[in-house]
């Protein structure tokens, strides 16, 4: 089976949409094929990389409210090897819908035993920053959990409630979802308040925490306007661009692949 | 009655908090007594305010889950004046809770109409990223909405999804809550997006934006971890307290207080 990475931190605004759309723009330019489905009502990485005009008639709401194959919301993107599962605006009614589904915890990992992702070497889950049902979803069907904290004090605190959730999800669901790491994000080393949270995070959780993280940076703030990924908006040898390439280096590394 | 704004936009990360628990300190500094209610499952503001050992008796979560009166859930801070509601660690299955609930979208409302809250001359309600049925519940309990926009591009999408949760809102419920208006967040002249992004804002909702916003400071992403507000963190003539000085003054004229 390949890797389904879900990347989650119910701590909003940590990074978790830039983090999905350019690590997929980065495995998909190792020829990689991957499939980006988005999970968060916003549509965050719709917004990026779906179509500019319109609903498109399949997205993740539509077939999850009415049980349809996965397949119908997978669409292609100006990336060639690149698909998405576009969100769907009735996106904000799927969690009380998932409430009374039989083994709701389950509804996303039996869509995806159908054919749909059998075809992608890497599954990446962009996830709402709510750790309700849909986002529970996300979590048991996933096999790795990337967790993006960005090097402020709020959104360190929020890792224990994740944690918590976790342990929640193994005791009472029998599922034990490894993490494949936390990436901290927004680095920016003229604050202290970033080696702060850097140390406190390396002591905390050791090598679970990636060695490079994604610095600060107003390409990852400008280019979502532009409908692009970082390698499309930054020239080669920009700061952007090197944190993802050594981002997917140690992806690679954590998921043993070559 | 008084006041009761509710701090919502389900962008995560725009500076909710930030804004709930500094506008509560600026205003109690004027002398008003402000009730600030913690309704995200994160309990930022509950971190920053709240008591630093242990769950307190009583908490939001309690109070809704069990049907018991919203004044047990509040408690003084450190600052004369404000008290606060913490959020309580099982905020995460409340809004499962409400799904069955009679008149759930009104929960919150009649908790609202006890005592508990008579003593205030402002109630303010930090929300979650997410608009489920607790923040429905905030939105409906409140006379108005203050919605923090970063200076991005992402936040700037997700305002048609509030707009639209608004719309249903009146639609269905019958509930037309004003917006205060919308606050610019973290804004870096440095950055062109900042210019885009305002220029855009004011366009669409002219003199709904307020005047002044909150410029990026560092200050702000250290003093939570110190529990104290930018009043206490910043020494007397800092940006922060400067920005917040001018935000309570705009909030008292667009309410009509004096
Ligand atoms: N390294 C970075 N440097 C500067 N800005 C960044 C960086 N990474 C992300 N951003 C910007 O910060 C904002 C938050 O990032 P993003 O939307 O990816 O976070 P998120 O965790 O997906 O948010 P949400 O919780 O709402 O889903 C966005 O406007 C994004 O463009
Ligand atoms: N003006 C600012 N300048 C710099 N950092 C800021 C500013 N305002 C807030 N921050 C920091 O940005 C992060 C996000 O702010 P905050 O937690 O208030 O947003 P939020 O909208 O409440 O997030 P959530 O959606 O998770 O509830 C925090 O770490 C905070 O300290
Ligand atoms: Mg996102
Ligand atoms: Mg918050």
């Amino acid at each position: 089976q390949q890797p389904i990475i879900a990347i989650a931190n119910q701590k909003g605004g940590v990074g978790k949409t830039t983090i999905a759309v350019n690590l997929a723009a980065g495995m998909v330019r190792r020829g990689r094929r991957v499939l980006l489905i988005d999970l968060d009502i916003q549509g965050s990485a719709s917004a990026i990389l779906g179509r500019s005009e319109g609903e498109p008639d399949g997205n993740v709401a539509k077939c999850l409210l009415e049980g349809r194959p996965l397949s119908e919301a997978i669409i292609p993107t100006a990336y060639d090897g690149l698909d998405l599962a576009p969100a769907g605006e009735r996106m904000a009614i799927v969690d009380l819908h998932l409430a009374s589904a039989l083994g709701r915890e389950h509804v996303l990992a039996r869509a995806f035993r159908s054919v749909a992702i059998a075809d992608y070497d890497l599954v990446l889950l962009d996830t709402a920053p709510y750790l309700g049902l849909l986002t529970l979803n996300a979590i048991v069907a996933s096999t790795h959990l990337l967790v993006p904290v960005s090097c402020e004090y709020l959104p360190m605190l929020g890792l224990k409630l994740l944690r918590d959730t976790l342990g929640s999800v193994q005791q009472q669901i029998g599922i034990d979802v490894p993490i494949l790491g936390y990436v901290l994000t927004m680095i920016d080393r003229r604050e202290r308040i970033t080696d702060e949270v850097e140390a406190m995070l390396r002591k905390t959780f050791g090598n679970q925490v990636f060695e490079h993280g994604i610095r600060i940076n107003t390409h990852h703030k400008a280019s979502p306007s532009h409908r692009q990924t970082i390698y499309d908006y930054e020239p080669a040898g920009g700061r952007g661009r090197a944190d993802f390439e050594r981002l997917c280096d140690e992806v690679e590394v954590r998921l043993g692949l070559s």
